[in-house]
């Protein structure tokens, strides 16, 4: 656990890449994020737009309720609704150039960070799992 | 970042108490179980019986993935499952004697980690928030 070990380990030895990661485009439909997100099991994904640049983040409670009504669950209003009108629009992201230091700091309020390259487009996210497995010596 | 620092905290001093957890029962209906989560918010919660022993984790996603139907979202199932016939019953825990390296090694895999008295009786959570807290200086 010396911080030492880690200065010369860089954001994208850790990150997963773009590819790998689970994501929803800004004009999909509620009902289609519901779908990845349960069939992924992951409860947060990024949401992209056309051009492959990020836009926000969704989750499954975000997901859920938006379509909470006061009397019953409103599940038509899965596929009226789109992925824009609910996301989370402010998330923290990191670019690739960024320290690993700042990418930690970052990790403390946020199970995982999205890491952009230096034209805004989306490179893949670094996760709280992939931190830990490197501070924590496995006994 | 040094981990002679914190071989003195013990579990008690970091984890989040019982009585701030928001959790389930096990003979609580679907419904009620994905109500919980999204009003509060959290993705999984701890799943205890009537005696406030644990006996398990409920997510969003496994919750979402049991009313899934081929053709549709089957919601009519919301109502006649309960928690126990869905929840993840193999879960890490630790108890409040055990040593915080111990829940340190659990967290790298599982974003919280239950912690129980001797009796088996549920004190509270461990989370990943509270250790990588403890771990990175704020710049
Ligand atoms: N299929 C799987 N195999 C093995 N372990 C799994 C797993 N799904 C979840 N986990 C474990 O559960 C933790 C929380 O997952 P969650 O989906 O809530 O939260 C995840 C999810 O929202 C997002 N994430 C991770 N990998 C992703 C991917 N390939 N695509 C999209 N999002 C991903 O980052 C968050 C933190 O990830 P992290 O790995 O630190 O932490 C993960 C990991 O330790
Ligand atoms: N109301 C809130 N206020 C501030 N930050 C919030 C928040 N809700 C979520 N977060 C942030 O998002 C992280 C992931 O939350 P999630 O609900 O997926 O995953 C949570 C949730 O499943 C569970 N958890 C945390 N606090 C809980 C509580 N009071 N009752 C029940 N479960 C809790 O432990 C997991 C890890 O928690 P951790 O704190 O490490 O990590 C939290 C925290 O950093």
């Amino acid at each position: 656990l010396h911080s030492g070990e880690f200065i010369d380990i860089n954001i994208q030895d850790l990150m997963i890449p773009s590819e790998r990661v689970a994501h929803v485009q800004v004009g999909n439909t509620l009902e289609h994020a519901l779908l990845v997100l349960t069939k992924s099991g992951y409860t947060a994904i990024p949401v992209l737009d056309l051009e492959y640049k990020l836009k926000g983040l969704i989750s499954t409670p975000v997901v859920l309720d938006s379509i909470l009504g006061l009397e019953r669950i409103e599940f038509e209003k899965l596929e009226k609704n789109r992925v824009e009108d609910v996301m989370n629009h402010s998330i923290p992201r990191i670019s690739l150039t960024d320290s690993l230091l700042k990418g930690l700091g970052l990790l403390v309020d946020h199970p995982f960070i999205c890491v952009e390259n230096k034209d805004g487009y989306f490179e893949g996210i670094l996760t709280r799992r992939a931190i830990l497995k490197l501070l924590i010596p496995k006994n």
